[in-house]
């Protein structure tokens, strides 16, 4: 099942390497924007959480402004460094952005979209790969409910993710995106 | 299958991206370097290729040094930045390393290890991933044959990469590594 490989991946791989460091890498941000002025520094208890944008159509964009206006990129943490099968000092970088609510209040934090939703998307599109677009949105699913309950296993990474899965049947809705994550 | 999924992950989030973007980092390297020495200079018919090793055993560590003292880090080629899935200017790197022959030649060449040969293995030892130890090596000859399949197929990637299959029940063999790359 391949939702399953990918979400083990992307534990395995990505979030169990990089949540522990958020904590530290957010800390670095906020002093370094003390220079220089006070927005969009990360406060409050969504400061250290990693927000995982999961699409059920799989639909995922370079660019979340394209989906929600909203949405806007604010800057990048600092980014980290690991040495990892053999490439040295490969780069983890995290983007913050800024979502503004209803009332155009700015509220900021860190996001993205699961990049292995990407591969799910293309896979079904690519007819040699195994499956097709009808069995996507359950592959998606079973990626959400295999992540959530490695992540609820997992020490190193507790109170550092959340995940946002998106029925995005309704994603027509202006701001459907900025609404949602608000609503976590 | 998690191999299968794991290889069409690897072409689809990686390689279809960085290796049709090789060959302008390589020249670009070269150009960097006529400033210092020509020493490691990439040239010849293995230049712009990302050799990629595929140990049977799934055993992949971050540095390479490790495995075989004649295969040596040497410098990063110039970063590429995308920006995927909401995080922007993702980075992406690829090593250069100097592979010492019987001679004590050296040559050079892009190396790194197929990274979701360490979910594979971190999975086979996490129980609750659903595979164990004994399949681990079926499932690495599955990835290397779906990724050879892929990437056979792909136009993007064609003469810009090189599969190295490394059956390394030898591996105890002091200069098994570097005497395998310089096979190929
Ligand atoms: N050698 C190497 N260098 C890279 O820069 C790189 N980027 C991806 N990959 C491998 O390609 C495949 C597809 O990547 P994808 O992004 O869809 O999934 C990735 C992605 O969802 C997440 N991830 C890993 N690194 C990053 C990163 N820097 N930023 C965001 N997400 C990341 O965690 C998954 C597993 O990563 P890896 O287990 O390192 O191997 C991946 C994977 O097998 C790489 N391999």
């Amino acid at each position: 099942n391949v939702a399953h490989g990918l979400a083990w991946s992307f534990y395995l791989g990505y979030l169990k390497l990089v949540l522990p460091l958020l904590e530290a890498a957010v800390e670095k941000y906020n002093v370094q924007r003390r220079g220089l002025s006070a927005e969009g520094a990360l406060g409050g208890p969504w400061a250290s959480r990693l927000h995982i944008l999961l699409p059920l159509s799989a639909s995922v964009c370079a660019h979340l402004e394209d989906d929600d206006p909203r949405v806007c990129f604010h800057d990048n943490l600092p980014p980290m460094e690991m040495d990892r099968a053999g490439v040295r000092k490969r780069v983890f970088k995290n983007s913050v952005y800024s979502i503004r609510d209803a009332n155009g209040q700015a509220h900021y934090c860190i996001l993205e979209s699961a990049t292995p939703l990407l591969t799910l998307h293309q896979m079904s599109e690519e007819g040699s790969a195994g499956f097709g677009v009808s069995e996507r949105r359950q592959q998606v699913l079973l990626f959400y409910r295999t992540l959530r309950g490695i992540l609820e296993a997992s020490p190193d990474c507790r109170n550092h993710y959340r995940l946002i899965l998106l029925d995005d049947t309704n994603a027509s809705e202006p701001h459907f995106l900025s609404t949602e994550i608000l609503k976590h």
